[in-house]
């Protein structure tokens, strides 16, 4: 997927 | 949010906070790795990069907050603090971690979501965290008995890894995208070096005796 990590994990 | 995440991090708290206590309440810190706290304040500061650019929730603005907060306390305390620098086992904390760090930002640079400051430097607090503890072990290793405290750190960092895993394959089945195969392979590496010191923790307990670890 192009917007990089998962933003809302710890 | 669901319920293995916040159960992980609540282990991960749980742990920070043991840690703290330890110090607070023995005003020791002998059986701790300093270098492990450094790698895990640089895990921090290198993964919360977005603390001030992307708000996610409260909750998690101000769990990044505490988990920088306390991890720097402890480094803070471990080294400057008059009394508690004194029972540091600076002898028997020799890991050589600058090699940790170095190899982690080299796969970092190859192995990444994209080819940007804050996802490289996401990566590489994503492989940093999973070989962090290994100072921590040797030491364990090397002092030989384990006072409950630092056992019981080691074991919810380890609960905390392992809830994360199951919030993984939670996430897998419940939503379509599933893009995190750089913290699942990670996180199952870590809970893995977990694994020996789960195996005697489960011993001692089982026992009821005091956790030896081979040396």
């Amino acid at each position: 997927d192009n917007d990089g990590h998962e933003k809302d994990e710890l | 949010m669901n319920i293995f995440r916040f159960a992980g991090d609540m282990f991960h708290l749980i742990s920070i906070l043991v840690l703290l206590l330890k110090i607070y309440a023995t005003k020791s810190c002998s059986g701790i790795s300093l270098k492990t706290q450094e790698l895990y304040a640089l895990v921090f500061v290198t993964r919360y990069l977005d603390l001030f650019t992307d708000f996610i929730s409260v909750y998690n603005t101000v769990m990044k907050l505490v988990f920088i907060g306390s991890t720097a306390a402890i480094v803070w305390c471990m080294q400057w603090h008059p009394v508690v620098k004194r029972s540091y086992d600076r002898e028997l904390d020799t890991f050589r971690h600058y090699f940790l760090v170095g190899a982690c930002f080299v796969l970092a640079l190859f192995l990444h979501e994209n080819f940007t400051f804050q996802e490289i430097f996401w990566a590489f607090s994503i492989y940093l965290e999973a070989v962090a503890i290994l100072p921590q072990l040797v030491l364990l290793q090397r002092s030989g008995n384990v006072d409950n405290l630092t056992g019981q750190y080691v074991f919810f960092l380890g609960a905390y890894r392992a809830f994360y895993i199951l919030n993984w394959i939670y996430r897998y089945f419940m939503e379509q995208r599933f893009s995190r195969w750089i913290s699942c392979i990670s996180g199952l590496v870590q809970t893995a070096l977990y694994a020996d010191f789960f195996y005697y923790y489960f011993l001692s307990w089982k026992n009821n005796a005091k956790l030896h670890l081979p040396a």
